[in-house]
């Protein structure tokens, strides 16, 4: 038997629109630690990989370990059903080929329930190596957001060079040239405005702005985020999901051809 | 001109 029970449908939701323009479905692989997801994009160019722990539901019950495939969109469609506000409880038989998605309004006077067909999917499972990052910047989630919408009018490819001065976002094509330079901030009364950059080495790397794009789909998850950097390995770019987990996207570079 | 690298030949196969 699996049940996980959250206080409020929105995470929920937030989670999904964070993973479902990059992915049609996933496996979401439950165990009493929580549950996690794997999943490359269609193209292979991304990865997306999302941990909830346990301790972060209301309540969690895994008796064995259990991998739900499911249909994103299916997904999307029964979470429009829910309001922000509503307890969303997800169950599972052993070995089911459903999973009931549940949701009470806070006065318990509205419950309603889905029943969702899984799929078995083909889940390839990559080992993730561990990494000594040349650089980790820290920036509030929004700002990172608004650069990779600017930039991508200008170029299919960002180059970010990041030294221990700031971090430098690049775009260039057809237009010109743009650059958007961050400086480290000095002191900030909020922690959630601040940027920080953590620098071994400088590094400067080329993405692909449409799954930067992709990723700021997780903006509303996180005030900040992260980026990990290091000549010739994927980029990490990192939301909290405060209280619960995490989603981090990790990014192949483009090469000089 | 740069060339899009694929996320698998990063990480590897379990």
């Amino acid at each position: 038997m699996f049940e996980a029970r959250l206080g409020q449908a929105t995470i929920l939701k937030k989670i999904l629109d964070a993973i479902k323009d990059l992915l049609n479905e996933a496996t979401f692989d439950c165990s009493d630690s929580g549950i996690q997801l794997q999943a490359m994009d269609n193209s292979h160019v991304s990865l997306v990989s999302l941990t909830l722990r346990s301790d972060g539901f209301d309540k969690f019950r895994c008796d064995r370990n259990l991998s739900m495939g499911m249909n994103l969109g299916s997904m999307a469609k029964i979470l429009k059903c829910a309001n922000n506000e509503d307890n969303v409880t997800m169950k599972a038989q052993d070995n089911a080929d459903t999973v009931t998605i549940m949701f009470e309004s806070a006065n318990q006077e509205k419950v309603s329930d889905y029943e969702m067909k899984l799929m078995n999917l083909d889940q390839e499972h990559l080992g993730i190596p561990e990494t000594d990052f040349s650089c980790v910047v820290r920036m509030p989630a929004m700002e990172f957001a608004r650069i990779c919408r600017d930039l991508a009018q200008f170029s299919e490819s960002v180059v970010i060079c990041c030294t221990k001065e700031g971090v430098k976002f690049s775009a260039s094509g057809d237009v010109g040239t743009a650059n958007i330079k961050l400086a480290q901030t000095g002191s900030v009364d909020k922690e959630e405005e601040a940027v920080i950059i953590e620098m071994q080495e400088p590094v400067t790397l080329t993405f692909a702005c449409r799954y930067l794009n992709a990723f700021t789909k997780a903006t509303p998850l996180s005030t900040q985020v992260q980026l990990s950097m290091c000549a010739d390995v994927p980029l990490v770019v990192e939301y909290a999901i405060k209280d619960l987990g995490h989603i981090r996207y990790y990014l192949a570079p483009k090469i000089e051809d | 001109k740069s060339k899009q690298t694929s996320i698998s030949s990063f990480f590897k196969k379990e």
